[in-house]
């Protein structure tokens, strides 16, 4: 059965989307059936997967006010086995809009029909009978969307630039999930940390790799994402690197990464 | 008289933080008394600036709620002429507790008591009396936080990473603007763009930049910040770039640009 995967940080710009694309496209190339919920207003993981604007509705929004449930909402990307909940700006509503409703947390998690996180269920309950992963795209905030991708999620996976201000908002988030686990979802476990953009010629980023190791242990995933060009132009194409360029920097370390969480995954 | 101006991008990571502290940093520099708002939950221009966590409080989530005056959230930082309203995890919640608000989007706007937007007052009301320029540093996102920036802003910052996502956002950011303008501060203008993080080794930001300038225009400032690893450095020392290293190419930059908006302001 399967399993929900949040991709979070509420610092900005360190490579959630490109992390839920490729190690998404990674996943669905070793057999696995993939589904990418994006939850961002944005819409980059829309775009990097070659969604049109034209056929983002309906979408996340839709999903999360119940609308429409999830075959609905749920298009097929370019990649077989790899689909997708797109998202559009009517999603910047959300926020406010959910505020007064009963529940409000736990729209998504209702939305994938999966069931209580302490009932032991066999992972098969609602959107886990049909998908082996699925990934969500979160935005870049500690606000209700995130919310509710980590009140449905089994786990968390944390892309973190190495950077000295993207350090800074771990321990935020990692509170934040304490309180998530407290309040709504017992079950929620932190698959790993993944170290992005990473440029071996900046001594800042031996640092914060090293600050980061030394805190967080074994969470951190030993595969490092580099920072590659061709990472970047993949998105303008409307294709995960994984296909822009497969022999590349980029691609073979979210091969490797995808590798790591499989191995994880069987561990937990 | 006092000038407010939002650095404003939805999009994560572009360089909204850096830009306000070391903008605010060379306009202080050249005589301005500045002020800089942190209206984003995670800190990062507190801490670019060196308040440490415990001073933080009050800081703009308590002028948000209206529960002390800017006097009384205001700190010195090490550059005279340079003061900042700071932020704490608390800002986190304010979205959801601005919602059922009366006059929500004006908290800020009431807050630094400026007149209404139509009033042809001389820019000397409230908080204009006592600095020349107020910088907000906005969160990544379009939520209620950056909602009252432009609704208390005269004019809308704009700094877009030289990358195809940040591209994408720019119109959707665009139409904000517009209707905040309609239905809250018609005064509202957009100062300029910047383009950052430019790496003239990768021909993707050329594109971006082409693009932009293709679109924008003359709203798009001469000046572009490079990227440069000096800028990524200052953080962790508390200090803006251009005191960890005034000869680098990203404090001269910024010298650059400062000088850029202050023409532009006196043509405005
Ligand atoms: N390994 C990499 N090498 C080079 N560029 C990268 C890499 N990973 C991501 N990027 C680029 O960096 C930018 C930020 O990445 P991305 O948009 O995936 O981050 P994000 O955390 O999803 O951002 P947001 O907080 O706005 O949602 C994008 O322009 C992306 O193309
Ligand atoms: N010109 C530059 N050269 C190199 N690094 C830079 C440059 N400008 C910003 N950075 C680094 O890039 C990262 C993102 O910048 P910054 O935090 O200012 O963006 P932001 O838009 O404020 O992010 P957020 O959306 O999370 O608020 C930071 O780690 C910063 O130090
Ligand atoms: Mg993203
Ligand atoms: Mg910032």
């Amino acid at each position: 059965g399967g399993r929900v995967i949040a991709v979070a940080n509420q610092k900005g710009g360190v490579g959630k989307t490109t992390t839920a694309i490729n190690l998404g496209t990674a996943l669905s190339a070793v057999g696995q059936r993939v589904l990418l919920l994006d939850l961002d207003p944005q819409g980059n993981a829309s775009t990097g997967l070659g969604i049109e604007q034209e056929r983002r509705v309906p979408g996340s929004y839709d999903l999360l006010l119940h609308n429409v449930d999830l075959p609905g909402a749920t298009l097929d990307t370019d990649i077989p086995d790899f689909r997708i909940v797109p998202s559009n700006p009517d999603l910047a509503g959300a926020e406010i809009e959910l505020v007064p409703l009963p529940r409000r947390e736990f729209r998504l998690r209702e939305a994938l029909n999966l069931a209580a996180p302490a009932a032991a269920t066999p992972r098969t309950d609602g959107a886990r009978a049909i998908y082996d992963y699925i990934l969500i795209d979160c935005p870049p905030a500690l606000g209700l969307l995130t919310i509710n991708a980590l009140v449905a999620a089994d786990a968390l996976l944390v892309p973190l630039q190495c950077e000295f201000y993207a350090l800074e908002g771990l321990s935020h988030l990692m509170g934040t999930v304490g309180r998530i686990r407290r309040s709504f979802n017992s079950a929620l476990q932190i698959q790993g940390v993944v170290l992005t953009m990473y440029d071996r010629r900046n001594r800042l980023s031996d640092h914060v790799a090293a600050d980061v190791r030394a805190h967080l242990g074994d969470k951190v995933y030993d595969t490092v994402i580099p920072r590659n060009v061709r990472v970047s132009e993949a998105p303008s194409f409307g294709r995960p690197v994984m296909l822009h360029d497969f022999h590349c920097a980029g691609s073979q370390a979210y091969v490797h990464l995808a590798g790591e969480v499989l191995r994880r995954e069987r561990a937990m």
